[in-house]
């Protein structure tokens, strides 16, 4: 259902103009699908300035979002619960792979397993 | 190899996992894999604590000062083996629920432990031997770039281009011979990746990406565990 909703407004919304304004009627559509959004993921913002930034967010990863449905086409890509943060937010909160730690260098390798039946 | 497998078919995997705003992916990545090897060892499914890794492991590199498991700040699944090797093992879920916050202190009961880690070691970059492991051992906890899972909804995703630069910790539970690409045309093979994002996120929790060509860095931090059989104990 959401891949179904989110697929046209997507492609409207990267039309923008030359000069990299969004069109008003495109604007409206993201306000609209923002609105779904927050009903949808049960959003809610502290104030007008924050809520203004996360449209903002929001805007920038229906972009986001259309380039990864250009690059990944078998895949869907589009509206998520993690669509109103940057990729900073989304890398410190939801991730957590130390890449710092290595794996030691006389960790066990395991066997190598016959594949043929 | 058999062309299709799914540990989820053969009641290995547990119900789809939900880290909240933590980054400890990692933790649930290893619980995945250990409830996999715990079930082909004991024949039952045990849903296993992360909040025990999350409040207790603080697993070093003894390489690289300061470098360990940290909660909800990241960790790495092959020193949450050796931590839960070292500890003995890892509770019940329902015995030490998950909170998504590290500021707990560590509440492990050794009496109360329900999976242990007999060994567990790193698998090659084949994807011939990481199928051959994840048949004949169980789910696979591994490293992936996970990029395009921001905004992923469903399919089978096989971007062009993905940096290898391994930043989720996740969990390979089975793999498909034919999922349709459009791009190429044809039916592409595909692994089975359960994430810890909930059921909401992705196809009721789970994300399908690529196989044949370590498309997102999915093949090159692969572990397997073994469990000691609990019961024969």
């Amino acid at each position: 259902a959401a891949a179904s909703e989110v697929d046209p407004l997507i492609r409207q919304v990267t039309d923008v103009h030359d000069d990299g304004a969004e069109p008003q009627q495109l604007l409206t559509a993201a306000e609209h699908h923002f609105s779904l959004f927050k009903a949808r993921f049960n959003k809610s913002y502290g104030s007008k300035a924050e809520h203004d930034y996360r449209f903002k967010v929001f805007r920038s990863n229906l972009r986001r979002a259309v380039r990864h449905q250009k690059l990944d086409p078998s895949a869907t890509h589009g509206v998520t619960q993690f669509s109103d943060l940057t990729p900073g937010e989304f890398r410190k909160r939801f991730l957590g792979l130390n890449r710092r730690l290595r794996l030691p260098k006389d960790a066990n390798q395991a066997p190598i397993l016959p594949t043929n039946k | 190899l058999p062309e299709d497998f799914d540990w989820r078919e053969k009641g290995a995997v547990t119900a789809v996992k939900n880290q909240g705003t933590c980054g400890s992916c990692w933790s649930f990545s290893t619980t995945g894999a250990l409830e996999g090897a715990n079930f082909l060892a004991t024949g039952k499914l045990v849903s296993l604590s992360e909040q025990q890794l999350v409040d207790c492991d603080h697993e070093c590199d003894p390489e690289l000062a300061g470098s360990c498991d940290s909660g909800c700040n990241g960790g790495l699944m092959n020193t949450a083996f050796e931590y839960t090797l070292k500890a003995g093992g890892i509770m019940r879920e329902e015995d030490y629920p998950y909170t998504a916050t590290d500021r707990g202190r560590c509440k492990f009961d050794k009496s109360k432990i329900v999976a242990k880690v007999a060994n567990f070691s790193v698998v090659s970059l084949d994807e011939d031997q990481i199928a051959a492991n994840l048949v004949k051992n169980g789910p696979l906890a591994v490293g992936i770039n996970s990029v395009f899972m921001q905004t992923y909804i469903g399919g089978v995703s096989c971007p062009f281009i993905c940096s290898k630069h391994l930043d989720h910790g996740v969990l390979l539970v089975g793999y498909g011979s034919a999922g349709y690409s459009p791009i190429h045309l044809k039916d592409k093979p595909y692994w089975i990746i359960k994430n810890s994002w909930g059921e909401n996120w992705g196809e009721n929790g789970y994300y399908k990406i690529c196989k044949g060509s370590n498309v997102c860095g999915v093949d090159s931090l692969v572990s397997t565990v073994v469990a000691l059989n609990t019961k024969s104990q």
